[in-house]
């Protein structure tokens, strides 16, 4: 099978499926003695040049790898954290040579900036916002936003980064009446930020006025479900979901995506497409990215697992490498790469 | 799916829900 070949006709059986449509191009190994837990691609200037470099996250450490030629790459920055571990990595869209990271034991505590010197000899990080946070997500036009508190006195908090990464502002926007889990951005829709909620709400906001628009119930069949992808099309809104605490179904295989459309105006919904896995193959969502209209999971088999929204289908699988289970998975922002890690700080750059 | 089932749909709802809702 070439590298190059993504469609496939019918729904493939796990064992027909083309592991070719995942080419492996790199590898990079972090040697630091911690737990990896996220990886990320961000662009950052170096000599005055603006690079796609790769960002790793193990329980102590964030490190930024430069590209170096014949896809081999040189870790060129280290922030270091002594006292909570590191959750997430937070890209901010449209922000060059700066990268956030959220930290917390079960929770978020902390979000925090990391950037450099502007000599670029040595690093720095600096405090965003602490407490009880719930959810963070980065924006395009430079901006995050987070969620903290609980019911009675949840803040949702819009900041936004100067062009440098410098000076922030901070707007507040309505909160809704329960938890927020997830953020998601409505595409193509800058001012449009979409929520989901522990009751299976999603709520909606206008960023430019701070108004909490609507609030729109989905399907209960799967609680807490996370929203990875937004599209308003003909006056509906699409939304791309994965339901982290669905239970497997043997004979239908569990639906890892579920592709659901609202009608924002009377907040009634429906489900348009569900993305199981392939016969034979068995596994629930443990986490997953979803960019443009290409879907990856990691599923609690250890395997990873893609799917094109628009075919419909799972177009290929990665097992476990090495007889390590796959931990995190993303699509790089800068290329149309996928970034699969291991726990033991093994990063493998995939072409799709 | 029937867009039926959806209720009235409105290409403007952003603007909409904007000019209805509390600010």
């Amino acid at each position: 099978h070439s590298a190059e070949q993504t469609e496939i006709a019918e729904v493939p059986a796990w064992d027909s499926l083309n592991p070719g449509t995942l080419q492996l191009v790199s590898k990079l190994k972090n040697p630091s003695g911690s737990c990896s837990v996220d990886v990320s691609a961000t662009w950052w200037e170096i000599a005055g040049f603006k690079e796609p470099c790769v960002i790793t996250a193990c329980e102590y450490v964030v490190s930024l790898w430069k590209p170096l030629d014949a896809w081999q790459w040189e870790k060129i920055y280290s922030w270091h954290f002594t006292e909570v571990p590191v959750l997430q990595i937070v890209v901010v869209p449209d922000v060059c040579s700066l990268v956030c990271v959220a930290l917390g034991n079960l929770e978020i505590r902390e979000i925090r900036a990391l950037f450099c010197s502007p000599d670029g000899k040595s690093e720095k990080q600096v405090l965003l916002s602490s407490g009880n946070i719930k959810a963070v997500l980065g924006l395009a036009k430079r901006r995050l936003v987070s969620s903290s508190g609980t019911l009675c006195d949840q803040q949702v908090e819009i900041m936004t980064f100067a062009e440098d990464g410098g000076s922030k502002e901070k707007q507040l926007l309505m909160p809704p009446e329960e938890t927020i889990l997830t953020f998601a951005e409505v595409q193509g829709m800058q001012e449009a930020l979409l929520g989901t909620t522990i009751m299976n709400n999603i709520v909606i906001w206008n960023l430019k006025t701070g108004q909490l628009l609507k609030k729109m119930h989905i399907d209960d069949s799967y609680q807490a479900s996370v929203c990875h992808k937004a599209y308003s099309e003909m006056g509906l809104l699409f939304v791309v979901l994965s339901h982290p605490r669905a239970k497997e179904n043997e004979l239908l295989g569990s639906p890892v995506f579920q592709l659901t459309v609202i009608n924002p105006k009377t907040a009634l919904s429906t489900g348009v497409m569900l993305y199981r896995l392939p016969h034979g193959q068995a596994g629930r969502f443990l986490e997953g990215d979803v960019k443009d209209h290409f879907a990856a999971a990691v599923l609690t088999s250890g395997t990873i697992a893609v799917w094109d929204l628009l075919l419909g289908h799972c177009t290929a699988l990665l097992p476990p490498v090495s007889g390590q289970s796959w931990s995190f998975v993303k699509w790089s922002g800068t290329d149309s790469h996928l970034l699969a890690g291991q726990k033991d700080g093994n990063i493998f750059v995939y072409r799709y | 799916c029937n867009k039926a089932d959806l209720g009235p749909i409105s290409l403007n709802w952003f603007e909409e829900l904007s000019s209805e809702a509390p600010s």
